[in-house]
């Protein structure tokens, strides 16, 4: 029906552009799916039920469209050109991620040639490294205290392998040296083998 | 400070508080949230017994010991913005639920919604006060999210002027109500309403169920704790059968919906106003999607440049495992998904609070695109949000699987999430039937709005001559 629409996976608009006409397709797709199930003469909910596989689909398109379209403009709100920055690669990996994951619908409606699919999938592995300078800082400001990561794991300063042994230690198993279990059943268990 | 640590912050390319102030919505929003933290976190009151060592029963206790404190507490800081005590609550609660979590984020919100003035004046300062302490009880043992379905029944009776509720079948107990199982005094019941002899649909109920000075359970009120579950210990979980427990026709919540004294029934002006509460639950799911996202991220990433493990070049130390691209295409799209969904979190409540603010003023044009957007959102980030924490479990090797972690909890804390408030294929499937309704009405000619326009950009654009 629709042109393709040339797309540069360079750029955050024409990503938007591409993920709503991907869910423009889908759920034009699921439409008609939904018709040729009515025209088979079915009641309308087992039509319904019929199509059910393509409606969820096309709402999933919808919805990915809308989160790839509110992160993009959120970027314009942001002043700092270092964090704009950031987060403008966070924001491209997230459409690309997208692209890579769900390439099938972008092919099938038109959307992507083949070499742009491999091509995102190249940028993918390129925005990781570039990320990666900034990986720990982008989780840090979620801002949670360790009060309430309540994590060994994830403790702001790191010293992680101290922390778990002191948990550990916690565990009640470990309030008496010898469990009574052992009295109570391993002991009998050998005097009576 | 672990060294890795510090040279991963000293060689960032930006400023992280600036970054913070965006996610809080300002730099005032920042420090006003750090202020609350500090007092909860300084508070000698606030330092929990480690939960993952104690029983159930021993863990219901402590939660409700902590809300109980937490209330007072607030209190005794004046902390009485709905965004401040959500702020507090979170942080003093920590990753576990609160045994009053329902009382707060659906008994109180119902009653603000669907009560008429004089029902908010009689029953919002008593459970203002936790005298009344209220769940909500809509999921049937047998019936989950097609509402339509569900059995229990409300007919009135002109003669004394009370709504009789009976759970007719076993399926219709109800069933899974946070609070309901030990903790809560009072229900507010979705039940089939009766009078003059038809079925009007599913109406909501204040009803009492246990006596407020004993606690006892009331005449004909049979309820307890539905058992342990995958996570949400620390919440009694909960069960109610109803054998003709008679309730005042006042207490029926009558802000849109209403039935005279001699029963006459009137109508509301949209059947999905009795639904409020969920489309409420399900708009702030979105928010909690990112969060828990970015406390999984934010363990995995921490850790994932604490941990050093095999070899990248031949005779080099271990590396930091965030070096590892299988490691980095793991998480670093999750870290991009939990800032997306955080922005789409906010996007949601100012949404909700907008429609809703239209619904207040009586214009109702938009209600079936936040239902539609709210059901969506919630189905599609609470799924993506739900495998990313097992992907960020995973990240961590075996230290994932220990409860020191907080992993698990995270996850067993989060995942009901694409079941509660709607499980998620339906709610997909109540999107596609808003879509497939602006679908056609687009392909009419008709114009569609919202977050849906673009179906009439489309349909526009086709009709437009195409070159050859």
């Amino acid at each position: 029906s629709s042109r393709p629409t040339v797309v540069n996976i360079s750029d955050l608009s024409s990503l938007v552009e591409a993920y709503k006409l991907r869910a423009a397709k889908l759920v034009e797709m699921a439409a008609r799916s939904l018709q040729g199930e009515l025209q088979r003469r079915k009641s309308k909910e087992e039509a319904w039920n019929g199509a059910a596989i393509d409606l969820v689909r096309a709402s999933d398109a919808h919805c990915h469209y809308v989160v790839v379209k509110l992160f993009t403009a959120k970027l314009g709100e942001v002043g700092d050109t270092a964090v704009h920055s950031v987060l403008g690669s966070l924001a491209l990996l997230y459409a690309l991620h997208g692209i890579t994951v769900h390439s099938g619908d972008f092919l099938q409606a038109g959307l992507l040639s083949v070499p742009q699919v491999a091509q995102a999938s190249q940028q993918v592995k390129e925005l990781l490294a570039q990320i990666r300078v900034n990986a720990v800082a982008l989780a840090d400001a979620f801002d949670y205290r360790d009060e309430m990561l309540n994590s060994v794991l994830g403790r702001y300063d790191g010293n992680v392998y101290e922390n778990m042994f002191e948990w550990a230690k916690k565990s009640p198993l470990n309030s008496e040296q010898v469990h009574e279990s052992y009295h109570k059943y391993l002991k009998p268990l050998h005097s009576k083998l | 400070m672990n060294p890795d640590l510090r040279k991963e912050r000293d060689n960032a390319t930006f400023k992280t508080d600036l970054l913070t102030y965006i996610l809080d919505g300002g730099a005032e929003k920042t420090q006003r949230r750090r202020e609350i933290e500090s007092l909860v976190i300084s508070d000698p009151d606030f330092q929990h017994v480690d939960l993952n060592f104690l029983s159930r029963s021993e863990r219901y206790a402590a939660a409700v010991k902590r809300s109980a404190q937490m209330i007072v507490k607030m209190r005794e800081h004046g902390i009485s913005d709905p965004e401040e005590i959500y702020c507090y609550k979170r942080i003093w609660n920590g990753r576990e639920h609160e045994a009053l979590g329902l009382h707060y984020a659906m008994f109180l919100p119902t009653l603000q919604k669907l009560g008429d003035p004089a029902q908010q004046e009689k029953w919002i300062p008593p459970a203002k006060t936790f005298k009344v302490l209220g769940t909500y009880a809509q999921t049937e043992l047998g019936h989950g999210t097609h509402i339509r379905a569900l059995e229990t029944t409300a007919t009135y009776d002109p003669s004394t002027q009370e709504f009789v509720l009976n759970s007719p079948t076993v399926s219709s107990i109800k069933w899974w109500p946070g609070g309901l199982g030990k903790t809560s005094n009072h229900a507010i019941v979705l039940a089939q309403l009766y009078t003059q002899g038809h079925c009007h649909g599913l109406h909501a109920f204040i009803v009492p169920i246990r006596n407020m000075s004993t606690h006892e359970p009331l005449p004909g009120v049979v309820v307890g704790d539905i058992g342990p579950k995958f996570g949400f210990d620390e919440v009694d979980n909960g069960y109610l059968k109803l054998d003709n427990v008679r309730i005042p026709r006042e207490n029926m919540l009558m802000k849109y919906a209403k039935v005279e004294p001699d029963g006459t029934y009137v109508k509301p002006p949209s059947d999905k106003l009795t639904y409020g509460t969920m489309v409420f639950i399900r708009s702030m799911i979105v928010g909690e999607s990112a969060r828990a996202l970015a406390k999984a991220c934010t363990i995995a990433i921490r850790y994932s440049a604490v941990r050093r493990q095999s070899e990248l070049r031949p005779g080099e130390p271990e590396p930091q495992i965030l070096d590892y691209q299988t490691q980095q295409y793991k998480l670093f799209p999750l870290l991009a998904t939990a800032y997306a969904f955080h922005f789409v979190g906010q996007y949601m409540s100012q949404t909700y609070h907008r429609i809703t603010g239209d619904i207040d003023q009586g214009d109702f044009s938009q209600l079936p695109e936040l239902h539609a957007l709210s059901a969506g959102l919630k189905a599609f980030t609470t799924w993506a949000a739900s495998a990313g924490i097992e992907v960020c479990r995973m990240a961590c090797g075996g230290h994932g699987y220990s409860r020191c972690s907080s992993l698990p909890d995270i996850y067993v804390t989060f995942t009901p999430t694409c079941t509660y408030e709607g499980e998620n294929t339906v709610m997909m499937l109540q999107t596609a039937r808003y879509l497939v309704k602006s679908y056609t009405q687009a392909s009419a000619g008709e114009q569609v709005g919202g977050t849906v326009s673009y179906l009439s950009e489309m349909s526009q654009r086709r009709l437009q001559p195409q070159q050859v």
